[in-house]
């Protein structure tokens, strides 16, 4: 068994949620926002057995894509934190991220 | 020392939080929510030694228990997404899932 | 690759999450609260290559800080759940737990 954790971005979130449900996937939703635009997102907890990782990492390129967005303020580590920039840049916003981690032991009550 | 990640119930989470606060264990609780009935329940971190991680599952054991429910709404891998059904089905519902996981290093601040 | 895990309590969260993005690191913040003072903290999810822990767990110490507080209502391993206190009794806060989970497999979308 491997727990897989998404940060999945708000837009995607009912298209992965759709589809994992769809291929019998069991999971958890967390709340969460990311650490660099702040927007919020969702955390996905999947435990799912070994040979599944693959499935699941297909549906995640499948429901979440990559996109531009403008962004008008500058993060801390490239100037004073918060400042306004005089025109937005552009930044290329990700769709996913996922971690796979081992499981020691799984068990429902 | 061990990650063990619990999703449980809401109507079972007071008495597991006091259950472990009982027993002397140290724990972070985080709002989330079913991937299948999109209900609220809650996912506990608890950050144990090796040896504790029995008496952490003891006690899930004795807070949490199954119960049947009436659901009313198809998930999507058993008909188009949202289907009203004419008559609720009977579904077991979980009292809690567990995961451990390996920690490599564990530090306070 | 690791995935550190840190509860940082609620005051401290501006100061690491602008240290973090000062140095380059990404991560994601989940809302969340503690088992023992049931206070609003947060966690946060920080995904980096094996050599940086030591560079994350730098900012922790740098940006979390043990303080005193009083509290005013026994936990139930010190006595009948929720007893209120004839006087407040001083408790150590911590400023920060943090875990370190070893990654199988990281993938961006
Ligand atoms: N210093 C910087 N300079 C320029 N652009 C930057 C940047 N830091 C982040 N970005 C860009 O902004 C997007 C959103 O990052 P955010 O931290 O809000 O939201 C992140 C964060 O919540 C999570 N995430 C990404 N990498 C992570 C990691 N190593 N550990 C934990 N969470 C991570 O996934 C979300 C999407 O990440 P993704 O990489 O696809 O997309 C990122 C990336 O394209
Ligand atoms: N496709 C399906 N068809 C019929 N019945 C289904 C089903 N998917 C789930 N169920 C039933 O519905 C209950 C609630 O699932 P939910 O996903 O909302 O809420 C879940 C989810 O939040 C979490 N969970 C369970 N397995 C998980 C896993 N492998 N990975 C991550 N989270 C999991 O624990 C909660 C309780 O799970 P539990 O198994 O005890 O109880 C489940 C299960 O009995
Ligand atoms: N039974 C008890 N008797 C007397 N004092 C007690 C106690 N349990 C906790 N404390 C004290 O209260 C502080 C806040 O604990 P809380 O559980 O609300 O908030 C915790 C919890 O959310 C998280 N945490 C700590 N250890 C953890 C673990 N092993 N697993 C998961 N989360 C943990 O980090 C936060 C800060 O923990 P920290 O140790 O720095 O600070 C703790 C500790 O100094």
């Amino acid at each position: 068994m491997k727990l897989v954790i998404a940060v999945v971005h708000d837009r995607d979130r009912t298209k992965i949620a759709d589809a994992l449900l769809r291929e019998g996937f069991q999971f958890t939703r967390l709340g969460s926002s990311g650490g660099f635009l702040k927007e919020g997102n969702v955390t996905l907890l999947i435990g799912c057995a070994d040979p599944d990782v693959n499935r699941v990492f297909g549906l995640l390129r499948d429901c979440t894509r990559k996109r531009k967005q403008y962004v008008s303020v500058l993060p801390p580590d490239a100037g004073p934190a918060g400042t306004i920039l005089p025109s937005p840049v552009e930044v290329e916003v990700g769709g996913a991220v996922a971690f796979v981690m081992p499981i020691e032991r799984f068990e429902t009550f």
